[in-house]
């Protein structure tokens, strides 16, 4: 199953979700792939991969320089393969702008690693561009991780014509996994309000997980691991694992 | 003169310093204008103006299809006049992309406005594409607001880098005006080792002043106001009115 994490607002937890629900899911023992699809090559660097110009990446199995399996890399974790990004691309949205199913490139890119992988988990840029399209058809389901703050809820309902638009369009699945509640501050009201808004207006829709504002998230990146090898008895370690027994439910019951 | 707020970056707080930059250089006298360059518009929604598709915007004037004056509105605060953004904004970017001199469209709409303010202060996307490129080439100066975490810290030479480029190949000021370490949250030895690590390699390039984690910024754009309209005792508002008169002070004596 392939799954893509999209939000086009900035900094709302795209990559720290990527990062950590793969994880968690290899540790239950789903054979998954993290697709870093961002030019600033966040979910990579999370592993300590961090792919400099020419270095083999996604960019390459993208132009057919190389073939894919030639871009993937084992992590540290039995279960989880990484596919890592860097600037070069940057390049492709230029480069793709002009060829033909230009939405499509990630799509039959990935088509060969179906049967390789329980789940591919692919982290998108903070943007509606070419590049995020490109990850929103490929997917059969979309996670949205959504800041409890004001300008997270405004860009929403964007996003989620996005996804109706991108359905119709290009005849792509895109549907809602769910909308996942992240960083969130419960002793603020401000966090209170907007999760109680998004919960009413979205009902089933939101994860019941939440994600709580954990220092050890933004820490542990910088350790090179994804948070569960880092603190594992840290709050956001164990919602992250939690998130995976909800989404791995929530799979099973489709 | 003529100031962009950028970093490809998501959510480090270049709207958020934009909004309450802008405001409190208002407050100090001076004439300026907010310039909202992001099609998420949220420098716009700070100030409850939500441009839908077709409503006057910074898009029609980049077209040519209205002047720039018929989409400048005053704010609720004298001396702060702003240039809303939409949805529509989107457009631009696959528009401009064959267009002749599509890196200097904003730069010159901008030009007939310099006599008209003190300061145009420019909030920009998460991105390094053709709308920030712009909003670069545009600038005077360029201000880097930089959150105390891992991710934005990895993100900062690649920036830096682009600066130097845009330089050299669109022959554009694009001084930097300095870093400001945004959303740091003092309790956290990650927040205080991202501060001294940038201070260390910054040196002088690095504001004095620092804007905490204060939640009145985050909760004064869904009252469509700047947060010293708002909670003028905040930190948050405090921490902002100290950025003007160091910005001020910088200025001077450049
Ligand atoms: N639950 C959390 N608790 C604490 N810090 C977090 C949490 N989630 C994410 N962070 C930190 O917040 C910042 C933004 O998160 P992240 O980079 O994952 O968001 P993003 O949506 O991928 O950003 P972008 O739009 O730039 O791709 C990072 O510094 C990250 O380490
Ligand atoms: N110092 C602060 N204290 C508390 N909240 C803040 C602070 N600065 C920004 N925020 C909040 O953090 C979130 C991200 O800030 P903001 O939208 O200004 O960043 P951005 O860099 O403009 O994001 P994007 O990359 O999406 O344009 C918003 O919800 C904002 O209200
Ligand atoms: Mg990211
Ligand atoms: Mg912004």
């Amino acid at each position: 199953m392939i799954l893509t994490v999209a939000n086009q607002k900035g900094g709302v937890g795209k990559t720290t979700t990527a990062v950590n629900l793969a994880a968690s899911l290899a540790v239950a023992e789903r054979k998954v792939l993290l697709v870093d699809f961002d030019p600033q090559g966040n979910a990579s660097s999370a592993f300590g991969l961090n792919r400099q110009f020419g270095e083999p990446q996604i960019y390459h199995a993208l132009m057919g320089e190389l073939s894919i399996k030639d871009t993937i890399v084992e992590s540290m974790l039995p279960n989880l393969d990484i596919l890592p990004a860097g600037q070069d691309l940057i390049g492709a949205e230029m480069e793709l702008v002009h060829a033909p199913s230009r939405h499509d490139r990630l799509r039959s890119l990935l088509g060969v690693l179906r049967d390789d992988y329980q789940f591919i988990i692919i982290d998108s840029p903070p943007s509606l561009g070419l590049l995020t399209l490109n990850a929103l058809v490929a997917a059969d389901e979309i996670l949205v991780p959504l800041q409890a703050e004001f300008y997270a809820m405004e860009g929403l309902s964007h996003l989620l014509n996005t996804l109706d638009q991108v359905r119709s369009t290009f005849h792509a699945p895109c549907k809602l996994s769910g909308i996942l509640l992240t960083l969130v501050d419960r002793r603020t009201r401000l966090a209170e309000q907007v999760c109680a808004d998004i919960r009413s207006y979205f009902g089933d829709s939101v994860f019941t997980t939440e994600i709580p504002r954990n220092v050890r998230l933004a820490e542990a990146p910088s350790h090179a691991k994804p948070v569960l090898l880092y603190a594992i008895k840290s709050r956001g370690a164990q919602a992250y694992l939690e998130l995976a027994s909800e989404f791995i439910e929530r799979s099973a019951s489709d």
